[in-house]
């Protein structure tokens, strides 16, 4: 289902322009789409800088978007209104990237059958098959969660589904709008030949033995185990709930015995960063005594300090017992470096220790804030539930609300309420994008499909009876109160009833041990206000980067010498590479044998020549002598 | 009531891509894709 055809495919970095026309909220979910793609696939985006081609993104009727790249220059995507959903932009830009919809490949009558009698009359051509002379599903099965696929109610002219897939289970997991899928990625990877993403860098779940290359430090008085349960806790390692035999292990340190004081280190492997920026998330469980806690450190390595340089970055207390703890710490490390995990062993008494599982590092940002919700299930279908107060960065506080009792779907939504820096803010709160996140707590952070949602505080928004609805909650919303009893102003919740449906809620591992993770991030996108904030350079003819349509191979690196782009490609001790695009490969082996070879042709040639001409010459003395005999005999006697 | 002081956006639909354009009257091939040419 991706279109056949080179000449569809985009740089793999592409240039994109976010047009002034778009909604505030939109540019802001566009950008958490891209951030999504660096993650898990090698596609990255950049400001357009005069690139020949380019996205141009803008708010126009609906949401849509052509297939491949048409070079045509300004080529459009469009995501109007209550188009600005992250997977609803993720499958735009597949369709930008080459990408059909799923249920249109040519083998998609062996895993659905489309009800022609269901479908709106003069919409059935949307239910048209590519065949595989113009369509390639890149060797990957059909793909029943693909975020290119059609629900079954697409096109509907009732209530009956217009898609009805041939084994049942898959009827409800058709037409998710969550986020990329496995099969997706391989499509894309495969397609755009990635071999690595921008942003990922470790995810360790410490099921293989060799613990993902990490390593005990010297100089602490004891070491992590690798273990797959502890008799104080837990019973199951984090990545799979102990629901797989043999297997599920995560690292411990026994705090049981011991001396208070006592340290153990687990450092990962070097990791290389990029952008400068990384998010460090890891699951704790405490079974050892409340004053166990954990410290993190990394250790940068530079040319000052080739041995490494340890920095202490989050110290963990006062670690929950009893239970699985989702932690994030954010870095900041420009330089290659390992992250260290030390358990230390605090006084009192302890019946087990520390154990942590599910490592993941990239470079992107850390959520702000962590909801966590326990016993989750016995809430979903009965109880609406609020948050704890956060506040953002800016210093607005606010809630999320939980609609947890309709019957078929969660709702989700976001309040302003009353807080400590009220007098010293802006009223209508300007521009605050609100991002809530469902975790989907899959140990591999790539392989996640988490539900997201964002909402963006438009100051200039007017409820009904004419009040701003995002003026000071004291002003405009209700007095309610926290579980220990304080009051506080409500404002009122701007959000959506059809967050996640009940069914997706409990497929995957959206809840993992009866825990739910809402992930909050409030950001101020103000910046995205008009596109001269945007980090868009002004295209001119005069930056034009001639390197931007150029792609040297094997790793040949782009320059630009007098106006033309020119590959300059790598070379080794005996090789090296040659060519326009470095596409060529040579090496002291081949001149060895050309110099040998031509040396032999040279020999060769020379020694023909050689003949000949001894040759003709004996031939000539012959022909003399037999023309004046006399001359022979003389002859004979003076040599 | 809590669930009173809210605004949905969605208003009680959880409306896909196609469902949007179709509300909106496009008729894009599939749905939501363009097919004819953009100029520069």
């Amino acid at each position: 289902n991706s279109i056949i055809g080179d000449n569809y495919r985009w740089p793999h970095t592409i240039p994109y322009v976010l047009e002034d026309s778009l909604d505030m909220n939109a540019k802001g979910v566009i950008l958490n789409a891209f951030e999504r793609y660096r993650l898990k696939t090698c596609i990255d985006f950049k400001p357009w800088s005069g690139e020949a081609n380019y996205i141009s993104v803008f708010k126009e009727s609906g949401c849509w978007s052509s297939v491949g790249n048409r070079h045509v220059g300004k080529q459009q995507l469009s995501i109007g209104d209550n188009c600005d959903r992250i997977a609803t932009v993720q499958h735009e830009f597949l369709h930008a990237l080459g990408f059909w919809h799923e249920q249109s490949r040519a083998d998609r009558d062996d895993y659905v059958t489309i009800v022609w009698d269901r479908i709106l009359s003069g919409r059935e051509h949307n239910f048209n098959i590519y065949d595989d002379s113009v369509s390639d599903s890149l060797n990957v099965p059909y793909d029943y969660t693909s975020v290119m696929h059609y629900s079954k109610t697409a096109f509907q002219n009732g209530t009956e589904p217009t898609i009805v897939t041939r084994i049942s289970d898959f009827e409800d997991v058709i037409g998710q709008r969550m986020d990329f899928s496995d099969y997706d990625l391989l499509k894309l990877n495969r397609l755009y030949n990635c071999s690595s993403s921008l942003s990922f860098m470790d995810s360790c779940d410490f099921e293989l033995d060799n613990i993902c290359g990490m390593i005990q430090s010297s100089g602490d008085s004891a070491d992590w185990q690798r273990v797959s349960q502890v008799l104080g806790g837990p019973e199951n390692d984090h990545s799979n709930m102990g629901q797989c035999k043999d297997s599920g292990f995560f690292m411990h340190f026994n705090t049981s015995s011991g001396n208070a004081g006592a340290t153990a280190m687990l450092e990962s492997r070097i990791l290389y960063p990029k952008r400068g920026f990384q998010c460090l998330e890891f699951y704790l469980y405490n079974s050892g005594g409340e004053s166990d806690h954990v410290k993190i450190y990394t250790r940068e390595y530079t040319a000052a300090h080739p041995e490494g340089v340890l920095t202490l970055r989050r110290e963990i207390n006062e670690i929950p017992t009893g239970s699985w703890q989702l932690y994030y710490v954010t870095l900041q490390v420009t330089e290659k470096f390992r992250v260290a995990f030390e358990g230390l062993k605090g006084p009192g008494s302890s019946s087990g220790g520390l154990s942590i599982d599910d490592i993941n590092l990239s470079e992107t940002r850390c959520p702000h804030h962590i909801w966590h919700i326990q016993n989750f299930t016995q809430l979903l279908g009965s109880q609406n539930v609020y948050s704890p107060p956060f506040y953002s960065p800016e210093g607005y506080a606010y809630q999320i609300y939980l609609n947890l009792n309709s019957l078929t779907n969660v709702g989700i939504y976001f309040h302003l309420i009353s807080g400590a820096n009220d007098d010293q803010l802006q009223w209508p709160c300007p521009w605050q994008q609100a991002t809530m996140t469902l975790l989907d707590q899959n140990p591999d952070i790539r392989q996640r499909m988490s539900n997201q949602r964002s909402i963006t505080t438009d100051p200039t928004m007017t409820d009904d009876n004419g009040s701003y609805f995002w003026d000071r909650p004291s002003k405009v919303g209700v007095v309610a109160s926290f579980p220990n009893g304080t009051q506080f102003s409500r404002g009122r919740g701007y959000g959506t009833s059809a967050f996640i449906t009940h069914e997706r809620m409990k497929s995957r591992e959206f809840i993992k041990g009866d825990d739910v993770y809402i992930l909050l991030t409030v950001e101020d996108i103000s910046y995205l206000n008009s596109t001269s904030n945007v980090p868009d350079p002004v295209p001119t003819s005069t930056i034009y980067n001639a390197c931007s349509e150029v792609e040297c191979q094997n790793g040949g690196i782009c320059t630009v010498h007098e106006g033309r782009a020119e590959c300059k490609c790598p070379a080794g001790e005996d090789w090296w590479y040659m060519g326009q695009r470095c596409e060529k490969r040579g090496s002291t082996h081949d001149t060895i044998v050309i110099a040998v070879s031509s040396t032999v042709t040279v020999f060769a040639v020379m020694l023909i020549i050689t003949i000949v001409s001894v040759y003709c010459t004996r031939r000539k003395y012959r022909k003399k002598a037999s023309s004046n005999p006399a001359l022979d005999a003389q002859n004979q006697h003076a040599f | 009531a809590p669930g009173e002081f809210v605004k949905d956006i969605d208003e009680g639909l959880d409306r896909d891509i196609f469902d949007i354009n179709e509300d909106l009257g496009l008729d894009l091939f599939e749905g939501d894709i363009k097919l004819e040419e953009q100029g520069k």
